[in-house]
């Protein structure tokens, strides 16, 4: 157990950073890279040696962070040391030497122990759970960021040349917002991942699940307001493609207030669960390890309700695209080009579909784990 | 992937901001 401690603590400690600072990398790479690559072959075909470097390049970081994310897995469950660390195994093992020091046979009887060591081994295990959902989270936001940059940049060459109005700007300030949200959500992630290994080192009484329950209700709120901007966007982006239709704006601004609504009762109801412990009806079936929609009824109807509204919205944008494609091809011929409008439409739809597949994807998780 | 699909949880925060700056860029680059 104590080598397991030690071990632990070199992997919180040297391990862990290096492979995030790894995985952040790994997503600017992965932002970068493709839309690097499109301006150089857009620019001329010559470049096409030095894109095929590149991808190499991306090819290769990307095997050595997945294999160093395996080896990582495979230490912290102990099958790199030939056993294994869950908390029952151990008590197990540790009850079964117990018993051969002193001649007798109670390997059956596992229980966790008196040590200090085992409730050491236990919050490192806390630790853990965190792990993946905070690598996963900082690979997309490594990519977030390249992708901020490249905004700003667009926006920044495009205010010397040719702004119409400040209204312009709403969508850059928008994202501007959403993408700060998402530093100081990925900012607490980091935060919860780096508070439990310093109470499993100072071997502190267990008053971290106070702190780490705070936590957790700040990255519901940051999140919560991400999710209701995306879904104002997507619901605006919807009103202006049908040229401000009031049917059409009457059941945006219904839908937003409907998930504005959701998302505050939400996080009112995990507040009192998790601070004040009350008891409300729960989703026993929710695999989320950060709570977010998955838990309460009222979170999932939140989480439904953002899916059917981005549903919704990609449904009337690719109507009015159809409608659009059918017009052109009505009053040019059917050998029309595409126009830009048709094309921009397009690119909202297949987008939409994409985001409304994600969406669905996290909705079946509280219910089930995707894979395996 | 596998990693990503299983944890959405911790991936969807980051996800709901690169949805419109991805939409943006590609609108500037097309």
């Amino acid at each position: 157990a104590q080598v397991l401690e030690l071990v632990f603590r070199s992997a919180a400690s040297s391990t862990i950073p290096t492979l995030l600072l790894e995985s952040f990398m790994m997503g600017v790479l992965l932002a970068f890279i493709p839309i690097g690559s499109y301006l150089l072959y857009v620019k001329s075909r010559s470049y096409m040696p030095f894109v095929s470097i590149l991808w190499m390049v991306l090819v290769t970081m990307l095997t050595h962070w997945a294999l160093s994310l395996r080896d990582l897995e495979s230490t912290l469950a102990g099958r790199s040391m030939g056993f294994s660390t869950s908390l029952i195994d151990l008590a197990h093992a540790a009850n079964a030497s117990k018993a051969a020091a002193h001649g007798e046979h109670r390997a059956h009887h596992a229980h966790l122990g008196d040590g200090a060591v085992f409730g050491s081994v236990f919050v490192f295990g806390q630790a853990w759970r965190h792990l993946l959902p905070l690598v996963t989270e900082t690979v997309l936001f490594g990519f977030a960021s390249s992708l901020f940059a490249i905004a700003a940049y667009i926006v920044v060459r495009r205010s010397c040349s040719h702004w119409r109005s400040r209204f312009d700007l709403i969508i850059p300030a928008m994202v501007s917002l959403m993408y700060t949200l998402s530093l100081i959500h990925w900012a607490i992630a980091l935060r919860c991942f780096t508070v439990l290994p310093k109470y499993a080192m100072s071997g502190a009484p267990l008053s971290f699940q106070t702190h780490i329950k705070g936590l957790d209700i700040s990255l519901l709120i940051v999140f919560s307001l991400n999710a209701v901007m995306s879904d104002s966007i997507v619901l605006w982006r919807m009103c202006v493609v049908w040229e401000r239709t009031s049917s059409v704006r009457m059941i945006g601004a219904v839908l937003l207030i409907a998930t504005l609504g959701l998302n505050i009762a939400n996080i009112v109801v995990l507040h009192r669960i998790m601070v004040y412990t009350r008891w409300f009806p729960r989703n026993s079936r929710d695999s989320e390890i950060i709570t977010t929609y998955g838990l309460t009824p009222v979170g999932l109807a939140a989480a439904f309700l953002s899916l059917a509204t981005n549903l919704f919205a990609t449904v009337l944008v690719g109507t009015k695209a159809w409608i659009h494609r059918r017009q052109v091809s009505h009053q040019f011929g059917p050998k029309t080009r595409r126009t830009l409008a048709g094309r921009v439409m397009e690119l909202l739809v297949e987008s939409g579909v994409v985001y409304t597949a994600i969406w669905l994807l996290y909705c079946i998780s509280f219910f089930r784990q995707i894979t395996t | 992937l596998v990693t990503a699909v299983d944890h959405l949880d911790g991936a969807m925060a980051q996800l709901t901001s690169i949805y419109p700056l991805a939409v943006f860029i590609l609108i500037a680059l097309d």
